[in-house]
């Protein structure tokens, strides 16, 4: 992350909005609430406070204009720059403009106006652009599911820089002791970040912890991720096991690590580029070793791209889209490879996949690996 | 149809590149490329978008530096005032 030279952002934490005028792309309802939400987005790691003004000057005025708009910086029309924000200070300070030639939306279907908002507000509040493509202020659009979107690390470290940490009275201020996680719960429609095997074992990841089920039988151990592993980051989100070098790679937006049995190797953590996912690329959402293949599978969103261990290169012909290899399945969440069939995890579905046959063989539920 | 000659494409390239890094690196021209020795200018610039933005420093306009440049953005700088 990175902060203006000398601007040390708001000097007080209750802020001020004003939303001037309307996309008509969007019913005024949505841009309310992706406009709110993107204010929650650092409200949520600070002590800042947003609160919405209609009929005076605020700090951090919000309007939509197309090409020149008395400022410096004319719009370039659709696609190229979407949008752009003032640091904060009196005046122009703060204010966030938004080109009206863009095609705005709630969902993905152009550009998403809370993940733009969300960005533009953190100039707003003083931050520069971040060189880390996983963070939400690196400087192109990439598009995530608002429902899941979560605040990367490199900007809540940048905020917090400037602001501090949220404080809420139920909240203790004491650094949080790593304490044993709650049990496990075995709800069948349990959902997992990312899921793999490890000698042996099942690891199923979620947030800050990990499951681990050593044996058919055995009963399943709970985990906070950190106490494993210190250095990796929480809320992983794919990884797979190749066994023939020994090897678990862990991946969280464009990085990731690599476990040999328990220890984290040294270069670790690397870029997922040097494995030949282009720039737009941002997150992995599920990977696997397919023994039947000898292929490493990668998935992203609706489409997945096929690795080669021994060439370590992708293979040609890539991206496909999901559907056309694993028929019934749009997308993966979280994926792993036992005894010849690819397990493979999408909301509160578990798929048995042959491989060998190319379709679809069981349909289980989430938590049938765990013996609580 | 007819296709552009690749030397038409690298132009367009350049004068992409050279607005791009106006807009975002603070590069300043006066439309005239130096002709001292070593790094121009623009390849300076080149190769502190491609440092910034995490790709292969190389201070060519190679495929991956140009996917990166045509993706949609904010207007914000990336160095420079």
């Amino acid at each position: 992350f990175s902060t203006f030279p000398g601007n040390r952002g708001w000097s007080k934490r209750e802020l001020t909005y004003r939303i001037i005028n309307y996309t008509p792309d969007m019913p005024r309802s949505e841009v309310d609430h992706a406009i709110q939400r993107a204010f929650r987005v650092w409200s949520d790691v600070t002590p800042l406070t947003f609160t919405r003004v209609y009929d005076v000057t605020s700090d951090i005025e919000i309007s939509f204009a197309a090409q020149v708009h008395n400022d410096f910086y004319p719009f370039d029309g659709p696609h190229g720059t979407l949008a752009h924000a003032f640091a904060p200070s009196s005046g122009i300070g703060g204010d966030a403009h938004f080109d009206e030639d863009e095609t705005w939306t709630s969902g993905s279907n152009g550009y998403n106006l809370f993940i733009v908002a969300a960005h533009e507000f953190g100039h707003s509040l003083g931050l520069l652009h971040s060189n880390d493509p996983s963070a939400l202020m690196y400087p192109t659009y990439h598009y995530t599911e608002p429902s899941e979107f979560r605040l990367p690390e490199d900007d809540v470290n940048g905020i917090q820089s400037l602001y501090g940490a949220r404080i809420t009275p139920e909240e203790p201020t004491v650094p949080e002791q790593p304490s044993d996680p709650s049990t496990p719960s075995c709800q069948p429609n349990i959902t997992f970040d990312a899921v793999t095997t490890l000698r042996g074992e099942i690891l199923f990841f979620k947030d800050k912890t990990f499951l681990r089920q050593i044996s058919q039988n055995s009963v399943v151990e709970h985990h906070l991720i950190k106490v494993f592993w210190p250095s990796l980051p929480n809320h992983i989100q794919a990884a797979y096991e190749f066994q023939d070098r020994d090897e678990v790679l862990v991946f969280k937006g464009a990085k990731y690590w690599v476990i040999n049995g328990y220890e984290i190797t040294k270069d670790s953590p690397k870029s997922i580029y040097d494995l030949g996912f282009p720039r737009s690329v941002r997150r992995i959402d599920a990977a696997v070793h397919d023994e039947n293949s000898r292929k490493t599978y990668f998935f992203v969103e609706d489409k997945y791209w096929s690795y080669d261990e021994q060439q370590q290169r992708m293979d040609s012909g890539f991206p496909k889209k999901i559907v056309d290899n694993f028929p019934g399945l749009t997308k993966i969440r979280a994926a792993f490879e036992k005894d010849g069939f690819l397990y493979l995890f999408d909301g509160d579905r578990q798929y048995e996949f042959s491989t060998a046959k190319k379709r679809v063989t069981r349909l289980l539920k989430n938590n049938s690996w765990i013996k609580c | 149809f007819p296709a552009k000659a690749p030397e038409a494409n690298k132009e367009t390239d350049a004068k992409f590149a050279e607005e791009y890094l106006k807009k975002y690196y603070n590069l300043q021209t006066n439309g005239r490329q130096s002709r001292k020795k070593g790094d121009g200018p623009l390849i300076t610039k080149i190769k502190e978008m491609q440092q910034f933005l995490g790709l292969k420093v190389t201070g060519i306009l190679d495929s991956d530096t140009m996917e990166v440049m045509h993706q949609p953005r904010c207007g914000f700088v990336d160095a420079g005032e």
